[in-house]
């Protein structure tokens, strides 16, 4: 089973049409293996994207040198689904 | 919080929600049935809940779950074949919907993708048909309808999580549920529930054109909205998918609507903008309730409007 220790969840302002086009093109990059679950269309309308541990420093990295307003949503994935399997557990027991 | 042995506080395994289909086939057996529409990529039945009271009527259509990792959605369309099934006899709104229209209802739209969601990628949103020539597995049926198909909003890359596809309805679950829609010839609503902040749509998704029906459809949206508002008082936005999220080609309710089915809405289901997809189940029942006042207004409507 896939595991997503450490990765995290942002949430994005881009505040103009240029700063979309970045956040397009950073999606573009596959190896950063982002996972966008709302994807940036509208500026002042938020974005998220979870980002793989082993990429969550460049995209900070490229969001700051852009200008670009981020905040996290999710600090780490695999919490929640700990979590969530716990609770699957559980129910299952009751 | 329980019928019978089923928690609907809780998420299941795909085959707990068919057992739990055949239960509720059972407990009503003059009023609900089970109807296969098909067969998913990897062989499981696309099983589909009728609720008639007889005859040859028009229908509405409800599904839920064809982005895999959206747990909430499938989950509250098993709570609300349930109050369905109850409410019939009990509530007069229910009860004179179901004297003059069937309802459909399936709950697991996407069910490999569900599986797989479960036992190895919870992030999985896709089908996991294969792909021809790519390494990368799956399609992403909401972009896989003859709608605008290939258009922005959809991605040509098949390892892309909006990949739309080699061709329309080229994923068996899609091409299922058109056959079924096409054949039955009579469907006068179509309401697609998926999950995510918040938000109630109606087409289009492929352009931002205004539809012919804009300000009917805005304001039945607005209306059911509203009534989803007065329980927990969670707030939807309302509008074209386009404006309302972002342009997306080849969506379930453009396609519907390219059909003549006038009131074509789809749900995103609350994720409170702090879990996304990863909604606890504690919140399965608040959601469940909720949404169905809004999907109760909308069959209101299609009841009271007849085309």
């Amino acid at each position: 089973q896939e595991t997503f220790v450490g990765d995290q969840v942002l949430e994005i302002t881009p505040r103009n049409e240029e700063q979309i086009k970045h956040l397009v093109e950073l999606e573009a990059e596959e190896h950063l293996q982002l996972d966008f679950w709302k994807l940036p269309t509208i500026p002042g309308e938020t974005a998220h994207v979870r980002v793989p541990f082993v990429s969550i420093q460049a995209v900070k990295v490229f969001l700051e040198s852009q200008g670009i307003a981020y905040s996290t949503m999710i600090e780490d994935v695999q919490v929640l689904l700990d979590k969530e399997n716990e609770e699957m557990l559980l129910n299952r027991r009751r | 919080q329980r019928n019978g042995n089923f928690n609907f506080e809780a998420y299941h395994t795909l085959e707990e929600i068919s057992q739990e289909m055949d239960t509720l086939a059972a407990q009503y057996p003059g009023l609900v049935s089970k109807v296969n529409i098909g067969q998913s990529f990897e062989k499981r039945p696309m099983n589909v809940l009728k609720f008639s009271t007889g005859g040859d009527k028009p229908a509405i259509w409800l599904d839920a779950g064809i982005h895999a990792r959206e747990w909430v959605t499938q989950a509250t369309a098993l709570w609300t074949a349930n109050k369905i099934a109850s409410d019939y006899g009990n509530d007069p709104s229910i009860t004179s919907i179901l004297d003059t229209m069937d309802i459909f209802l399936l709950p697991v739209t996407n069910p490999d993708g569900y599986v797989f969601s479960q036992t190895k990628n919870r992030m999985w949103r896709k089908t996991r048909s294969k792909v021809s020539g790519s390494f990368c597995v799956g399609v992403d049926p909401n972009r896989n309808w003859d709608a605008g198909f290939g258009g922005p909003g959809a991605s040509n890359n098949p390892c892309s999580d909006s990949y739309h596809g080699p061709h329309a309805n080229s994923e068996v679950e899609v091409k299922s549920i058109v056959d079924f829609i096409k054949s039955h010839g009579k469907i006068k609503a179509f309401i697609t529930l998926h999950s995510y902040s918040q938000l109630l749509m109606f087409p289009y998704g492929y352009t931002c054109t205004k539809s012919d029906n804009f300000d009917e459809l805005n304001e039945v949206a607005q209306k059911a909205a509203q009534s989803l508002a007065s329980l927990h008082g969670t707030k939807y936005k309302v509008g074209p998918i386009c404006s309302v999220i972002y342009q997306a080609s080849g969506s379930t309710v453009d396609w519907t609507y390219s059909q003549g089915i006038k009131y074509s809405f789809t749900f995103e289901l609350r994720d409170t903008g702090r879990y996304g997809f990863l909604l606890p189940a504690s919140q399965i029942i608040p959601t469940a309730q909720e949404t169905w006042l809004a999907l109760r207004t909308i069959m209101e409507h299609t009841l009271n409007h007849p085309y």
